[in-house]
């Protein structure tokens, strides 16, 4: 990404996960997710960007950018899916669920949310093959309650 | 369901 592009990018993502925002701020996250499509390396930054916002003690930083997560994964295309199913992504997010990592001081909504939308990946992104491997561990492990 | 091994990425986690 040039320096300008860079800035535009951080700068859409912050304003979408805002910790001051009041509500969801949908026209943010929209136009988050289409500059990371546009991007050649918008998807591995806006995973490594996701990845620490995911992983905050505030619930409600968290919450905004598994929406993100969870609007970008519907909109955009194949080299966001492969992106989210590296398990360099993947275990950022098992590390939340995790008792052994973050998950004793996670809250549980955000804990069911990234369970949620994994278990939604298994079934919408099928070929995602380490998705599954990633969920079918967690279920292993209890931290997957059926 | 056994992934291939890919280079650029890391292993998986074990919790």
């Amino acid at each position: 990404l040039s320096p300008a592009l860079d800035v535009l990018f951080l700068e859409t993502f912050y304003k979408a996960t805002n910790p001051l925002n009041k509500d969801l701020d949908w026209d943010g996250i929209n136009a988050f997710c289409e500059q990371l499509n546009k991007e050649l390396e918008g998807p591995p930054l806006a995973t490594r960007l996701l990845a620490h916002k995911i992983q905050s003690p505030q619930e409600w930083e968290a919450i905004q950018a598994l929406t993100v997560l969870e609007s970008c994964m519907k909109s955009c295309g194949k080299r966001f899916h492969d992106e989210v199913g590296k398990f360099r992504f993947l275990n950022e997010l098992i590390k939340v669920v995790s008792p052994k990592y973050l998950g004793s001081r996670t809250p549980e909504k955000v804990k069911s949310k990234i369970l949620e939308l994994m278990y939604s990946w298994t079934l919408g992104l099928p070929h995602e093959v380490k998705i599954l491997e990633a969920y079918q561990m967690l279920k292993k492990q209890g931290i997957v309650k059926c | 369901t056994v992934s291939f091994h890919d280079d650029s990425d890391e292993d998986l986690l074990n919790v």
